[in-house]
């Protein structure tokens, strides 16, 4: 679970391609950005 | 140069030295030679037994800081190679399974089905963060195994995606910065004479790899082949180093003049890049301190399986020791003293291989079993004081029959496939794959020379592979 995950992660949207189309999702992203 | 006659793992094949210049000029081409190299295979890696070190283990290794965010269940991006509808088709896939910085992988949609894992390096450039095709354009295309499953994988990648792990967008800006070196070719540095090791050398820095420096000593014939060490190892020191804490060198007239004057040049290594030595807490409040002829036990630098009695020879300035192994045979030189600063995880207390149940080797000439109580009382000597030893153990994380990269300390070029064979306190024995014990190396869990699984590979630095056969010493 994301609670498990820990505070290192955030939330973020993604943009993703397909040969149907685009759409964009929400996803978690460790925090190595910081 | 060696007491004992210590075979060492040898690489099928040695490539061949560039030509030492005088000057010392960096050599126009890499002396790594990646031709042959191991690489840790699917038999290895998906071993029912096979369990790697975890990268937040090893503190000095890349990424190391934030490896624990990489877990199973996380997605990423990444080619499908033979999978693949077209030849450069990308889809999603979830890590399964990770070992050092290799990484199974199972495409999204497989579910069960493990026929088409793939072990991948995640640090390497074929493994991107989920939206990182729509970032180049390219649409997500399904491998072809399972192109027939679904009619719209748009919903399909929704669901799967939607509160999903992935990794950050800079991940591989990070990965590069975390193997950037201090250092760069050209830079002087002092370090151990491999010749002698109670001297220290002055030695040009001609390549880096991975933080593995490969240096060249000043005045070295032209088939000496340097040496090579860890950027963070306790051998390497700033220009000036031996003069400052009364440590024996060889050098030019003229160095030595530089380092009276105190008139460097950029070229000489600054003390800043150097790897910093720990002091405990408890160091300074200390009353006693370390001195002449006290003795102790401490890892033979000749021969790293050893764990040897020892006596303190002099006390160098800051802290530094200089031991001799007790079992050396005498030759009243002073060629066999090994610099060790009073910190060094690699020095212990009389008694400590008793306690940890760890084979001591006893002083030259001593017959039947060894007692520390008669030896001391025969040699009129005093142990060095418990108190004065640096034995910190941390929760590290490194456990009996884990795997590993480890440098043979004896050949240092040479990194080769390891395990943890034992772990006593925060010291632990490598074994090198297909090699007889006697090769074993006692290691500090600290030291710079031990790699995750995968370090090779990232690093480009060759990986000495198991050897089949072990000769018999």
């Amino acid at each position: 679970s994301i609670a498990s995950v820990g505070q290192k992660w955030e939330q973020k949207q993604v943009q993703i391609k397909t040969l149907e189309g685009e759409f964009s999702v929400t996803m978690w992203s460790s925090g190595v950005d910081e | 140069s060696k007491p004992s006659q210590v075979v060492q793992p040898q690489p099928p094949t040695v490539p061949p030295e560039p030509v030492a210049s005088p000057n010392c000029l960096p050599p126009p081409e890499s002396t790594v030679d990646l031709e042959g190299t191991f690489s840790w295979s699917v038999s290895y890696l998906e071993d029912s037994n096979f369990k790697a070190v975890p990268v937040s283990c090893f503190r000095h290794a890349p990424m190391s800081e934030c490896w624990e965010q990489m877990s199973a269940g996380m997605k990423v991006e990444v080619a499908c190679g033979e999978e693949g509808v077209t030849k450069d088709a990308f889809w999603v896939a979830t890590v399964v399974a990770i070992a050092g910085y290799k990484a199974k992988l199972r495409f999204e949609g497989f579910v069960e089905d493990s026929s088409k894992d793939i072990w991948v390096d995640l640090c390497s450039e074929e493994v991107h963060p989920v939206g990182w095709c729509a970032t180049q354009g390219r649409p997500l295309i399904p491998p072809r195994t399972i192109q027939h499953k679904y009619r719209d994988w748009k919903e399909f990648l929704m669901r799967r995606l939607t509160g999903a792990r992935t990794l950050p967008t800079n991940f591989m800006s990070r990965v590069v910065e975390s193997q950037k070196s201090r250092f760069r070719p050209g830079l002087n540095v002092e370090v151990v004479d491999k010749n002698r090791i109670a001297q220290m050398r002055v030695a040009t820095v001609t390549e880096v790899v991975g933080k593995r420096l490969h240096l060249r000593y000043h005045g070295a014939p032209p088939d000496d082949n340097g040496f090579w060490c860890h950027e963070d190892a306790p051998i390497i020191h700033p220009v000036g180093w031996s003069r400052e804490v009364g440590h024996e060198i060889v050098a030019s007239q003229s160095y030595h003049e530089k380092c009276i004057s105190g008139t460097y040049d950029p070229n000489d290594a600054p003390p800043e890049l150097f790897a910093i030595t720990p002091i405990p807490s408890n160091f300074h409040s200390s009353k006693m301190n370390f001195s002449e002829g006290m003795k102790l036990e401490a890892i033979d630098p000749l021969n790293l399986s050893a764990i040897c009695v020892a006596t303190v020879m002099k006390v160098l300035h800051n802290n530094y020791l200089m031991i001799r192994i007790d079992s050396y045979e005498s030759d009243n030189t002073c060629s066999d003293w090994f610099c060790y600063h009073a910190t060094s995880p690699c020095i212990f207390p009389a008694g400590f291989c008793e306690m940890n149940n760890i084979t001591l080797t006893p002083p030259r000439g001593y017959e039947g079993q060894f007692s520390w109580f008669l030896y001391l009382k025969k040699t009129q000597a005093t142990a060095a004081p418990p108190a004065l030893f640096y034995r910190e153990v941390p929760s590290h994380g490194f456990e009996e029959g884990m795997a590993l990269e480890s440098a043979d300390l004896m050949d240092p070029r040479l990194v080769c496939v390891a395990k943890v064979k034992q772990v006593k306190g925060r010291l632990l024995k490598v074994h090198f794959d297909g090699w007889e014990s006697d090769f074993d190396q006692w290691i500090d869990y600290h030291s710079p020379d031990i790699y995750p699984v995968g370090w090779c590979d990232m690093s480009g630095y060759r990986l000495e592979g198991p050897k089949s056969q072990a000769p018999k010493r």
